[in-house]
């Protein structure tokens, strides 16, 4: 006769640890849909932006050029959106004022 | 003029700093 102990060591059912390895995949880019040649084409500016841009680029005056002067190469943009496209790019470093708030000169200047 | 030059320095850490 043998005492036939089974040391059941059985059972390995490590309870439900379901760790959901789900996330929330956070792309690198933050969510900027730039789908080309659309109005905000060049470089996340609008089109009034760009205009105004390449105007303030075009000019070779020291003391940059006027807002009067933006107004009158820009017939058919309103002096507002001629001052808000100004704000913006002055905001994001492209121009800056030079005498006084009304003259700006962009600083890539190439 | 000196304002010219320093508002232009900032503008170029502004542009600098948006385009990182």
């Amino acid at each position: 006769s043998k005492p036939q102990t089974m040391s059941s060591a059985g059972g390995g059912m490590t309870g439900g640890m379901m760790t959901p390895m789900s996330r929330p995949a956070m792309g690198g880019m933050g969510g900027g849909g730039y789908t080309g040649a659309n109005d905000m084409a060049y470089n996340g500016l609008s089109a009034n932006q760009n205009q105004v841009l390449s105007l303030i680029r075009g000019c070779p005056e020291p003391q940059g050029i006027s807002i009067h002067d933006l107004r009158q190469r820009l017939s058919g943009m309103s002096v507002p959106v001629i001052k808000q496209a100004v704000e913006f790019l002055s905001n994001e470093g492209h121009i800056f004022s030079t005498i006084d708030e009304d003259h700006y000169k962009s600083t890539d200047n190439d | 003029l000196d304002r010219i030059a320093r508002n232009k320095r900032a503008a170029l850490e502004k542009l600098a700093l948006a385009q990182t």
